[in-house]
């Protein structure tokens, strides 16, 4: 008999509503990386105040600046710093919450440079 | 703690009371709203405990300084629900005085009647975003009850002395507070 797969668990099945619900399938998702579906995480992102683009531009790259967001997000609530999407991250992403920004939008690097 | 952008709080002279009302025309069925009542009184107490602020509550939605309803979806306010868990309430800052539930929830009183695995404690949100009514935003420490998140079946209805500094930071103490009776009430939980 051949030994099943070692799977991850994580402890939020039952925790989320419809949309947040997909985020699990994201986990050790990585920079450079282009998967259908993270631009609801850059909207859960830009909702909440870690991230600052047009709607237009809200696309599924795993971008620079997505990073940089996650980054801020863990450091904001107290997870391990790593600027991926691991499973704390992704698990606490799914728990309910509250709808009040967590944070100011971080300022837009290209306004900056003009 | 942290506050929002500017540190907005009720400016009225201290102490002083601040009225409460719930919308008539936003409420739900599932909860009576006796226990609603009897919820947010226990909320609103837990705050006015450390603070020189009173709540009362009062007969005139229109005319309260703190409004507080149960709505669906998209409530015009900018700030639409989204349904069963996600997103379970917001509050505006200071002096806005808007704090709004989302109605979908299985909104709980008490988990031994409620066995739903998808309920939320309300006395949990109504502390959460009487925060926000009165001047903090988000914080960082995940023990206090203005972290962020909240488990369905969870209850966070003891407030932390990251949540009672940063309020009293705007507010100024309530003189019959005891940060030392809170100190050892926190150890002995801790011990439990």
């Amino acid at each position: 008999r051949t030994t099943p797969p070692a799977t991850t668990m994580i402890s939020t099945v039952n925790h989320h509503n419809s949309t947040w619900s997909t985020f699990g399938k994201f986990i050790d998702t990585s920079k450079g990386s282009h998967v259908s579906g993270i631009s609801d995480l850059k909207n859960y992102m830009q909702r909440f105040g870690y991230l600052q683009v047009s709607e237009t531009s809200i696309n599924d790259e795993f971008n620079e600046e997505f990073e940089v967001a996650i980054t801020r997000y863990q450091r904001k609530l107290g997870l391990t710093v790593t600027g991926k999407l691991d499973t704390e991250t992704i698990s606490q992403m799914t728990v309910p919450r509250c709808g009040v920004r967590d944070t100011a939008p971080p300022l837009n690097t290209h306004a900056i440079q003009h | 703690y942290k506050y929002f952008k500017g540190k907005p709080r009720w400016s009225r002279a201290m102490p002083t009371t601040l009225t409460y009302a719930f919308s008539p025309n936003n409420i739900i069925s599932s909860v009576n709203l006796s226990d609603i009542k009897v919820i947010f009184r226990r909320a609103f107490s837990r705050w006015s405990s450390v603070i020189p602020v009173n709540f009362t509550e009062a007969e005139d939605y229109g005319f309260s300084d703190i409004k507080i309803g149960f709505y669906n979806g998209d409530h015009d306010d900018g700030e639409p629900f989204d349904g069963v868990l996600g997103v379970l309430a917001h509050g505006f800052s200071p002096e806005s005085g808007r704090l709004h539930l989302d109605a979908a929830e299985t909104w709980a009183v008490d988990f031994e009647r409620e066995k739903s695995a998808v309920a939320i404690d309300l006395e949990s949100v109504a502390i959460h975003e009487i925060g926000h009514v009165l001047g903090l935003a988000h914080s960082s420490v995940k023990e206090s009850v203005m972290y962020p998140s909240l488990k369905p079946r969870e209850k966070k209805t003891d407030l932390k002395v990251d949540d009672i500094e940063g309020i009293q930071q705007l507010y100024g103490s309530n003189p019959n507070f005891n940060i030392e009776a809170l100190a050892q009430s926190d150890t002995s939980s801790n011990r439990g």
